[in-house]
């Protein structure tokens, strides 16, 4: 059966479309048949498998919007992976949603007609808890939340986020678990350990083994078009995301 | 006169938090009157500020709410600045604010009352376009574009931020001007000097000169609860800021 997997973080920059990419690649290669969800209308998970959003025929944008499509209509093909690609425009679209029937669910209903293609479906969420977020946590079975542990800010925000998960619980989704807490961008300051051990000790077994360290060439990478895989399949960088890959597949039991 | 200042952008973790709570810090060690606003649910402003949001008897939360307190009675000072706090349950308010009239010119309105007793008011705007930052946008005679240039990604929603910007001058805030593009976390990889090669390419004298370096005391800075200049006055960090900071006070006219 399909996994639907979302990573999510309010705080920017914490390394959620790095892990997108990366996991998805890897799954990818791994023989697995996936697919990518660009959310963010920064649209960088879209940007970062080489793809030009002003290029497209159709995104995210067209497959939310109330005259929407279906999804499979977008996907674009990528290394080995199907990606539904975001476009700056779902910055107007978040005001059009929130007035809607539903609104919180046509994510979910659009990806009930595509789930028997994938074995896992990865969404990029952007750095909020807005609709596309919520749409996000109510299509998925796991939400992954990536902490960048070279950031004192990053702990702050967690507690919020892990309440609206619980809200979707409750009132949408019951189906939703957290799958893990990855700790990213590592950088061997002070900061980076005393941050590694909070988390550790406020989320204990949540908190996936794998640290991913800082890599100059995991922000190299989406300059070539290509997950780290394709750019530099030998750098730390692709160890710490493979190794994250393998957590994330046996805990989801794919 | 009070000139009020944004610092805003989609992208997360520019170093807009980090270079609000530098620049009203000096500019308050200057002896200018400086209020800054936290506009971001994540309160991190609020917190590298020493403040817990979860300590405080009202935020902005309360500021902007239908039924609305003064701005004054939330102030916090600190560093000899003063701070409107943010707080988490700003996320849910999103969604009421949407469907006011004139819901874009709410915090215009509380500013007006507390003008006359600041020479700048600096607002930390969340990474996203949404009712906050359109609200901090309408209220501004300036806004600062953070890039992070150790990023790919930094180049892409920069476009749909001036679009949005020139969007906000026609319709709702004429006076509004971009003060400047400020080129943050500099750490001297290949990917920096492209990005910064082409921020110059394309903003031109938009840009600021002073380039912020990658320095871990910012970093740290938060954790002590202080600026950059309370932490570690005499840091690379500290330099850059303040550079910085004479810019934006020479370009501003304070
Ligand atoms: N482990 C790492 N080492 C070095 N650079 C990294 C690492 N992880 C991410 N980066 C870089 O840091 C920046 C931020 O990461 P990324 O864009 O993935 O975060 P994000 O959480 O998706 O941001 P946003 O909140 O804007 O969506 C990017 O430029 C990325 O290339
Ligand atoms: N020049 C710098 N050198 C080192 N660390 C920095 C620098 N500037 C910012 N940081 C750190 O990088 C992280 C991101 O910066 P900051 O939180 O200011 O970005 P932001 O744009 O406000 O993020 P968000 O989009 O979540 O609001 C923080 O942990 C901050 O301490
Ligand atoms: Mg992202
Ligand atoms: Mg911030």
């Amino acid at each position: 059966t399909c996994r639907v997997i979302s990573c999510s973080n309010m705080k920017g920059g914490t390394g959620k479309t790095t892990t997108v990419n990366s996991l998805a690649a890897h799954c990818a290669r791994k023989g697995f048949r996936v697919a990518v969800i660009d959310l963010d209308p920064q649209s960088n998970l879209t940007i970062g498998f080489g793809v030009d959003p002003q290029d497209l025929k159709g995104s995210m944008y067209d497959v939310l919007a109330p005259q929407s499509i279906p999804i499979e209509q977008v996907m674009v093909e990528k290394e080995g992976l199907f990606l539904a690609p975001a476009h700056m425009d779902m910055v107007r679209l978040e005001m059009q949603l929130v007035s809607l029937y539903g609104r919180e669910t046509i994510l979910n209903k659009k990806l009930l007609a595509i789930k028997d293609n994938y074995d896992l479906i990865i969404i990029d969420c952007p750095p909020s808890l807005n609709i596309f977020t919520i749409n996000a946590l109510c299509a998925s079975d796991y939400v992954i939340i990536p902490i960048q542990c070279s950031s004192y800010y990053a702990l702050y925000g967690i507690a919020q986020l892990l309440e609206s998960i619980n809200w979707v619980q409750q009132e949408l989704n019951p189906n939703l678990e957290v799958l893990g807490v990855a700790l990213t961008m590592e950088n061997r300051t002070r900061i980076s350990g005393q941050i590694i051990e909070e988390v550790n000790r406020q989320f204990e077994k949540l908190v996936f083994k794998t640290v991913i360290r800082q890599n100059v060439k995991l922000s190299e990478a989406p300059a070539m078009g290509t997950s780290i895989f394709g750019y530099a399949a030998s750098s730390q960088g692709a160890d710490d995301y493979a190794r994250l890959a393998e957590e994330v597949v046996k805990r989801a039991g794919l």
